[in-house]
């Protein structure tokens, strides 16, 4: 089903997005 | 009136209700007496947005367009100091709010600008795993637009 694998395409992409911005260093540097 | 700028308010303010703040937070009319968006600011950094600035944002405004200005003010100057203090990060290429228009006209674009600064303080703030764990429980169609506004953001950020 194309909506299925579109649907599941933009939740990896939605995943990514979160997890790297989970994965960052937060406030100031140093 | 641009849909995808009103999507932004929209899933924004969904956004803002994740943090049950006690005072009404569902529509823009609601929101632009600062009074919710400040106890969630509160919530996001209480050693920033502290209790003594908390209580100088007036909860009584009602429909005097003057007063929720002064309170939309308050948190802007704040917030934006908070960027540039706390977070380190200059934002001087995202256009800031049109503070009249959104407490005279309740503009939901306006207001959706001030949404979306409040939301990259709370996805840089020291505690932004919690706040990035309930966005990804939120709606996926919701989730979009937070990704996309945060993107928008960053892309106008310089250390």
């Amino acid at each position: 089903d194309p909506n299925m694998k579109a649907g599941a395409a933009n939740e990896g992409v939605l995943a990514n997005f979160f997890n790297s911005l989970l994965s960052k260093k937060t406030g100031a540097p140093g | 009136m641009d849909e995808d700028k009103t999507a932004l308010t929209d899933s924004l303010i969904i956004w803002l209700q994740t943090f049950n703040t006690p005072a009404p937070c569902r529509t823009v009319g609601e929101l632009t007496t600062g009074a919710a968006i400040s106890q969630a600011l509160h919530q996001i950094d209480p050693t920033w947005f502290t209790d003594g600035w908390l209580a100088r944002i007036k909860t009584d405004v009602e429909d005097n367009w003057r007063l929720k200005m002064n309170n939309l003010k308050k948190i802007l100057q704040m917030v934006v100091d908070y960027y540039n203090e706390v977070l380190a990060q200059e934002i001087s290429g995202f256009p800031l709010p049109d503070l009249a228009r959104a407490a005279e006209h309740s503009d939901p674009v306006e207001l959706g600008r001030l949404l979306q600064l409040i939301l990259g303080c709370a996805v840089k703030c020291e505690r932004k795993q919690e706040y990035i764990q309930i966005i990804m429980t939120l709606e996926e169609s919701v989730q979009h637009v937070v990704m996309t506004a945060i993107q928008e953001l960053m892309s106008k950020e310089t250390m």
